[in-house]
């Protein structure tokens, strides 16, 4: 169950460490 | 020395992009420098975000949430209201990393509060997608549930079948 909970947590946050791996904060 | 900081600060990103985050941390840790010598709090502002994206990818995320902190207080000082959104959103997600849930859940409330203000739909839905599942982490699922009927209302509406 603890498992499967950590990967329900994790989705949403995968998905914003994919978009946050191409951003960058330009000069 | 003001060309150096915007330097420091492109090499950074071009580090960061390339995938050698370690090379990122330094040189935006030098771009942070020269933006203090200058009191130039915007480009401070970014070099926190930069540095606390690039310790997200080194696996130390008590560092990112320290950088992200900043990055919120200064956009806080800044009066930038996208960047706090953006910023609470990066720290809810950092604490999510670090299994610190009720922390989560301030800053993605925070988030969705000016998402709401700002009538941004996406960052509406990923702040309530965020909520359902800090809340369902804590065991919460009278929360849970709320938030994944809003996220699911949100996603109907802006067309995101995924």
């Amino acid at each position: 169950k603890c498992f499967r909970m950590h990967a329900i947590q994790v989705d949403s946050v995968q998905r914003w460490m994919e978009d946050l791996r191409h951003m960058t904060e330009v000069e | 020395r003001a060309a150096q900081g915007r330097t420091y600060g492109n090499l950074g990103n071009s580090h960061y992009l390339l995938g050698n985050f370690q090379d990122a941390v330094l040189a935006h840790e030098q771009r942070l420098l020269i933006a203090k010598e200058f009191g130039d709090r915007a480009a401070e502002r970014r070099a926190y975000c930069n540095l606390g994206n690039a310790y997200i990818f080194l696996g130390q995320f008590e560092a990112a949430a320290e950088h992200y902190k900043r990055t919120l207080q200064l956009a806080r000082q800044l009066k930038d209201r996208a960047v706090e959104a953006q910023a609470c959103y990066s720290l809810g997600n950092t604490y999510t990393l670090l299994q610190d849930y009720e922390r989560a859940i301030d800053s993605h409330l925070k988030h969705l509060i000016i998402a709401q203000d700002l009538k941004d739909r996406i960052g509406e839905g990923r702040a309530c997608w965020s909520l359902g599942n800090a809340y369902t982490a804590l065991g919460n699922h009278e929360q849970a549930m709320s938030f994944a009927e809003k996220h699911l209302e949100i996603s109907k509406e802006i067309g995101d079948r995924s």
